[in-house]
């Protein structure tokens, strides 16, 4: 799994999984600020 | 190495489930296809690992097994025959049925691209190979490829009209093979290869987008799959930082106004390529209006206003208008919507704005100015259809 994931896990194992909104935040960030390169990816890979 | 690799663990699988069903959607996965025993049937033994842990986890999802196999070759270097694609489908039925959970689970396929010549056979020996086993008929759209798309293609009744053609081109081969099966667009947006830049993400796409569901419930398409909620590219409903955009307000527009049932509309003058009207029964779960009203649904392809005018026996009748239209100086390529004449923005990060109506006095016209859509509620209608 990647980090990403396991902080989630962990998370969902602590608490209900639909209210997750305040541990998520930090995720949230982490995903978003890798989001533009995953961006650059996928786009390639749909022009290709 | 043409591809990256992509690993699902059981976490991605856990962390999947519990986005869809906190967000009340459904999940529908889509499994691998191209794994082959020889180079020839389905090799199933990594489907059958993910369905015995959701089995085990209780996961309520549907399933589809590839896409656009149309494109096989083409991506991967692959061909598989709309014969044998079917009997694949059946494999997986069968092994579908093996779970007591998944006996009864839905199978969508097979999710081809748009219906040009070898498509079409391609989904037409699928259907009589394997298409007893599946709930819905899927296939997907796009008007235009994103990286030539211009400004005039998306307020073109040409291209807009070339939907309409492509859904009875499928809609004669289901008829042919498994008639009375459903039709669905399993993915479809206005531009493929991730949506047209400045365009897909602005007022315009909302041409594309609202002809397009207008079409396909006129013509019968029972699900509309729409590429994508977020994602790469332009044409998705939220920005990067989750910021909804035109194409989204537009669906929720639609989602709380319009309801299932499609009644015949028709516009005397002879207008109807760039005055593109459509009538629903109301959806009644809104709380404002009830059984026997309708909702019309309207787009304005013309440089200049148009007004539509209602038959005389809805010309008593009260209209909440829902007039859609760009906010900003980049006019129909804004990517800021506003509704009767209010900026659509979220009031905060988990709560909508008020769809705010504008009540019309009986026997008013409907204007739209040029290259606008909107809704129309004509309340206390009386459709026999809708009551």
């Amino acid at each position: 799994s990647t980090l990403e994931e396991k902080i989630l896990r962990e998370l969902q194992v602590k608490q209900d999984a639909c209210g997750l909104r305040s541990g998520f935040s930090a995720i949230e960030s982490r995903l978003l600020t890798q989001w533009p390169a995953q961006e650059k990816l996928i786009l390639k890979e749909q022009y290709w | 190495r043409k591809h990256k690799n992509t690993t699902i663990t059981r976490n991605t699988v856990d962390i999947l489930y519990s986005f869809a069903n906190c967000s009340r959607f459904r999940l529908v996965f889509g499994l691998n296809a191209l794994l082959r025993k020889n180079g020839l049937q389905w090799d199933s033994s990594n489907a059958r690992l993910l369905l015995d842990y959701c089995a085990a986890q209780g996961y309520d999802m549907a399933w589809e097994l590839g896409n656009e196999p149309n494109s096989f070759r083409k991506k991967s270097g692959i061909y598989i025959d709309g014969f044998q694609l079917g009997q694949d489908f059946v494999h997986l039925r069968h092994l579908l049925n093996n779970y007591t959970l998944y006996r009864r689970a839905q199978l969508y396929g097979p999710d081809v691209g748009q219906p040009q010549k070898h498509t079409q056979k391609l989904l037409r020996s699928f259907l009589k190979s394997g298409g007893k086993v599946i709930d819905s008929v899927t296939w997907h759209h796009y008007y235009v490829n994103g990286r030539h798309a211009t400004r005039e293609d998306f307020l073109s009744p040409d291209v807009l009209d070339t939907f309409a053609t492509a859904i009875r081109d499928v809609l004669e081969i289901v008829d042919g093979t498994v008639p009375n099966k459903k039709v669905w667009l399993g993915e479809t947006s206005s531009a493929y290869g991730g949506g047209a830049p400045k365009l897909s993400n602005t007022y315009v796409a909302g041409f594309m987008w609202l002809d397009k569901l207008g079409l396909s419930a006129r013509q019968g398409i029972d699900v509309v799959m729409r590429q994508v909620f977020f994602g790469a590219g332009t044409y998705h409903l939220v920005d990067a930082n989750f910021e909804p955009l035109p194409d989204y307000w537009l669906s929720l527009l639609y989602k709380k106004l319009v309801g299932t049932k499609v009644l015949r509309v028709s516009l005397k003058g002879g207008a109807q390529r760039r005055l593109r009207v459509y009538l629903h029964c109301t959806n009644t779960l809104h709380p404002k209006y009830r059984d026997g009203d309708v909702t019309l649904f309207a787009l304005n392809l013309y440089n200049a206003t148009r007004y539509l005018r209602l038959p005389n026996s809805l010309s008593s009748k009260h209209v909440d208008e829902y007039l859609l239209l760009p906010h900003g100086r980049e006019n129909i390529l804004s990517r800021s919507i506003q509704l009767n004449g209010r900026v659509l923005r979220m009031v905060d990060d988990t709560m909508l704005p008020a769809l705010t109506e504008k009540p019309l006095g009986p026997g008013s016209t409907l204007g739209l100015p040029a290259f606008s859509y909107g809704f129309y509620v004509i309340k206390n209608a009386k459709a026999t259809a809708c009551i």
